[in-house]
């Protein structure tokens, strides 16, 4: 059959920063055709096609709930593929080659991880499933 | 096929237009 793509409309203005990316306006109306993981969504808006942060989108057919996973506090082990600096105070500051806990896997690509005692948000493309945990 | 999604981490979410609560 038909593929349905679902319609989501941009919150805020965004501007791209590189040329896959697309621009948008607060109140453009895009349709989704792809959801990475990571955050990046794939979507097409009249003629015009590319990655979106999935941040700056709503669901135009109410909340999105069935798609969010529940958090997992139990976690789940993952090891840090690339080495980031916080920049906001909520974001943990990791190593390449770390290991950590999963516990919420957010659709906006940032997720809560647990390192040690301190939870806080990393990016999700910098994170590889798998690993033991560091004791 | 598509192109790969962009290498760098999208932004986080627009601090003054949080997706809003039903």
């Amino acid at each position: 059959g038909p593929i349905v793509l679902q319609t989501y409309r941009a919150i805020a203005d965004y501007e791209k920063s590189s040329t896959t990316e697309m621009a948008l306006k607060a109140g453009d109306m895009v349709d989704v055709v792809e959801k990475s993981e990571n955050g990046w969504w794939f979507c097409q808006l009249k003629n015009k096609r590319g990655w979106v942060p999935a941040a700056y989108l709503e669901p135009m057919d109410g909340p999105d709930e069935s798609e969010e996973q529940e958090p997992n506090y139990a976690g789940e082990v993952y090891k840090v593929q690339k080495s980031y600096t916080a920049v906001e105070e909520d974001e943990l500051t990791l190593k390449e080659g770390d290991t950590i806990e999963v516990i919420h896997k957010l659709l906006d690509g940032w997720w809560v991880i647990r390192k040690d005692e301190t939870t806080g948000y990393y990016p999700a493309m910098y994170l590889q499933k798998g690993g033991e945990v560091d004791t | 096929t598509f192109k790969q999604p962009p290498s760098n981490p999208p932004p986080r979410p627009p601090p003054d237009a949080r997706k809003k609560q039903p």
